[in-house]
This record gives structure tokens, sequence and C-alpha cells, in this order.
């Protein structure tokens, strides 16, 4: 019993949601002499951008009236959707369906005779969820636009709405009109880029390319696949080949599009791999900007130095998820038991997990679940269990203390990358009277 | 199908490597 190692515990300091948001002054912009945090150093070689949460009081989509514990049970509820959905998308590739082969039979295209783009058709029914949860500022065309996209490593495409509207949702400031725009170019049908679109069609009388996304979730765009010049103050990049939507469905946190991020050939980083950044981009994310800033990078100082590294896994069917191979968990320094292929893909002989922006809970596959909840369990004996919350079932009563002992909680990746994450990752306040829960859920809940 | 979620990823600098085809995790870099 000597010779047993310790286990590791961390202090969680107690700071349960505020009854109201405060006021968060701007951070400073340490990134220099940028505006809005953007700066483009090492000749070109670096694009780095500003994001910002949906909910956190600098979002210029934020809801003043919304309590904290609303905007929670908001997010829990978005993530609900958007974890389903990559669900059903990922089992659907394993089956080697495409979520979008699901919809294609019920949208009719058809071309008005200015040209314009019209769909016509039984539209999907579901969940209006926003996908993304972060967003960044950007400028469209020529002149630039300023526009909000949410950024996305779950989708890769990237499409804003554009007028004539068929079907738009609201979206903060005005929906881009391609007419006013120098740089604005029509694809061809035969053109390459519109044959790399999962689901593309044609305009028979402008011999102009279609798009079409489906997120799974009820959300949706369709209309004009183009290319354009994209604009991040001080950077601007021509040619990227985006969607022009005309008929976009879904409440993408009134931001003007999706900045797709994602695996695929078509997603941002791909374009950019092709012209110029190497192919490599990293971002941070935070909730509220407190202490350092959530920002998106591009090119060769995207990568810190003290970054561990674990392979990236392919999918065969689905190249837009980024998957890793997740080898273990454990709690308080002691590696749980877990069977190896809780975290196997698909049936393909492929295995990982997915790394996302858009969601914000971790869901694991209940065999891997299951013994973290325990663990973590026996781990705080002393803290007043207080039952669950939304999709969480490990919660604490911790109000009146201002400091508790939790057992660390480290995910290992092949490799030996191992992510010990701070308390505040896994360990979260629900509510203004102190209650805490495990922010981890099992991937069956709403199954 | 299991997902590593934003909020376990807070902190950390993600970083999606296209041409060494990894992906990496650095603390404490927003």
């Amino acid at each position: 019993a000597r010779h047993r190692r310790q286990p590791r515990y961390q202090v969680l300091h107690v700071s349960p949601l505020p009854s109201k948001w405060q006021e968060v002054p701007r951070v400073a912009d340490s990134l220099g002499q940028s505006e809005k945090g953007v700066r483009k150093v090492d000749n070109s070689t670096t694009l780095i951008l500003r994001l910002t949460h949906r909910d956190s009081p600098l979002s210029p989509f934020a809801n003043p009236k919304a309590s904290p514990r609303e905007l929670l049970k908001n997010r829990l509820a978005r993530d609900e959707a958007r974890a389903s959905a990559i669900s059903v998308r990922t089992k659907l590739a394993a089956r080697g369906i495409r979520a979008n082969d699901l919809v294609v039979e019920s949208v009719n295209y058809t071309a008005r005779e200015q040209g314009v783009v019209d769909f016509a058709g039984p539209l999907m029914s579901g969940l209006k969820q926003g996908s993304g949860e972060y967003f960044i500022e950007l400028g469209v065309g020529s002149p630039p636009r300023q526009t909000y996209m949410v950024i996305d490593t779950g989708s890769d495409i990237i499409w804003l709405q554009c007028t004539p509207c068929v079907d738009c949702y609201t979206q903060s400031g005005p929906i881009f009109d391609p007419a006013l725009s120098s740089s604005y170019e029509s694809l061809a049908c035969t053109s390459p880029l519109c044959s790399m679109l999962e689901l593309h069609s044609c305009a028979a009388q402008t011999n102009s390319c279609l798009y079409q996304v489906a997120y799974g979730d009820g959300s949706f765009t369709q209309g004009d696949f183009v290319l354009e010049a994209l604009s991040f103050r001080g950077a601007t990049m021509g040619g990227i080949a985006m969607g022009c939507g005309h008929d976009n469905e879904g409440l993408f946190a009134s931001a003007a599009g999706l900045f797709g991020l994602g695996g695929g050939p078509l997603s941002f980083p791909s374009q950019l791999g092709n012209l110029l950044l190497r192919r490599v981009f990293s971002y941070c994310l935070m909730d509220r900007d407190e202490s350092g800033f959530s920002s998106l990078m591009f090119g060769s100082a995207a990568v810190p130095m003290n970054t561990q590294f674990t392979p990236l896994l392919k999918n065969p069917n689905l190249n837009t998820y980024y998957y890793v191979s997740l080898v273990g968990i454990s709690v308080g320094g002691s590696m749980l038991s877990i069977p190896p292929q809780a975290f196997r893909m698909d049936g393909n002989g492929g295995g990982g997990v997915i790394v996302d922006s858009g969601t914000s809970v971790t869901r694991l596959a209940e065999v891997a679940y299951g013994p973290l909840r325990s663990a973590f369990r026996e781990a705080t004996p002393d803290l007043p269990f207080a039952g669950g919350f939304s999709l969480f079932d490990t919660c604490y009563n911790l109000s009146g203390q201002a400091n508790v002992r939790v057992p660390l909680v480290s995910l290992h990746f092949e490799g030996g990358a191992e992510m010990a994450l701070p308390t505040s990752n896994y360990v979260i306040p629900v509510d203004t009277e102190g209650t805490y829960c495990l922010a981890f859920a099992s991937a069956e809940i709403g199954a | 199908v299991s997902i590593i979620g934003n909020i376990q990823q807070q902190g950390f600098r993600i970083v999606f490597d296209g041409v060494s085809s990894r992906l990496g995790f650095a603390a404490n870099q927003c």
C-alpha cells in the first residue's frame, strides 16, 4: 500500500453562474497592431481572426434578457440536436449513405426567367437549431461587406445568405447582394469545383452550378455555388468557392452564414491549402473572453511550441469530421477500464472520436462514460450529490464552499498526447445556487 | 459516436495539420 500511487486531485474554485451577465470589458487586443483581432504576419503566412461565442456578452447576437441558466439550457438543447445529427450522419456514412442523399429527391430545382435560382419542394422538418457556437467577422465581396459567420469544423461548405431570397432567416445586418460585388463569379455546371460538391445540380438556363447542404438537424441551405473574395481586415483572398444561398432554413445564430472548417476538399482550410497557408490551422475557444480570447489562426504561427500531437484518422465514407484515436481516460491518475472498441468509429476498421468545434459537451459511448461517471463519484464521496441537470447525471451542491477537491480527468490519445483538463472544463456551474455538474454525457442520451 | 466537445477543449489550442495529418493540443494558448 505504501507504494500505491497517490490519486491526483486538483482544486475547483467554486464560482456559480452569476444571476445575470456581468458587463465584461472588451479584452485589450493582445494581437498587436490589428483591428478587432486580425493581423497578417510573416509575409502573408499567418492569418489570425478573433472568435466570439454566440452567448458571450461581447456577441452582437447576445440576448440581454436571457439569464445565464436559460442560455445554458438553450445551449444544451442545441447541443443535443447537433450531437444527434452527427451521430445519424456518421451511422449513415458507415453504410455508404450520405445524409444529403435523403433529401435530394424531395427538392426540385427550377430556374426563373431572370436566371435567379428558385427551389421548390417540401421543406425539411425537425429541429431548427443553429449549427455552431462561435463566429468570426469577415468581409465578403468587392468592396467587402462585413458579415458574421458561424465557424464549424463539422461542415465543409462556406456559404452565406444572398438576395434575392426565396426563404432566408433573420440575420444581423443586410443580406449579401451579389449584384453589388465586382468579384462575384458564377461557376459553370461543368466546373471541377461544382463536381466536388456532395450534392449539386445545374441551372440549365444559366449553366450555373447549384449547391445544397442539409445539416441533419433540420437546417439547410441551397443556392448558387460561386467564386467570391473574402477579406479578413488586411488580408483578402479572391476566388474562394462558396455557396450563395437563396433558400436557407435554421437558426445560425443570426449570422450571415457558415464558415466550413471541415476536412472535405471545399472547406476553407482545404482551399487555403491550395493557395498559400499550408493547410494548417488552429483555434482556441473560450467561453466568455475573460482571460485570453477565442481565435482562429491559419498558417505557420498556428502551431505553438508545446503542442502534443496525435494522428488524424480518416473515415473513408465521411471526410468532413476530424477523428483521433482516444486510447484511454484517467480519473485521479488511474486509467479507467474501457474496452478498446468503445471508441471505434464503425465496422470498417476505422477508429476514433470526433473533435468538434460546434458541439459543446463531450459525448462518450456508454461503455466509456459509465466507468468515468463511477470513478468520478467514487473519488468525490464528500461532495453533496445533487442528482442530474439536463443531459448531465452527476451534479453536486457546492453552495457555501469556496474551493473543493476534484479528481484530475485526462484524455489520452494515440502517440502519447494527453489532455489534462482544467477543472473548469469538466465541472461546470449550471445555476446561481451553486449546483455544479460533471460536464460529460453519454452518447446514448437522446438516441 | 463519441465527440470531444468545445467545453472540454477550452483553453487548449487545437491544431489541425492537414499536411502531416495530425491533430495537436497545446494547453494555455488562448
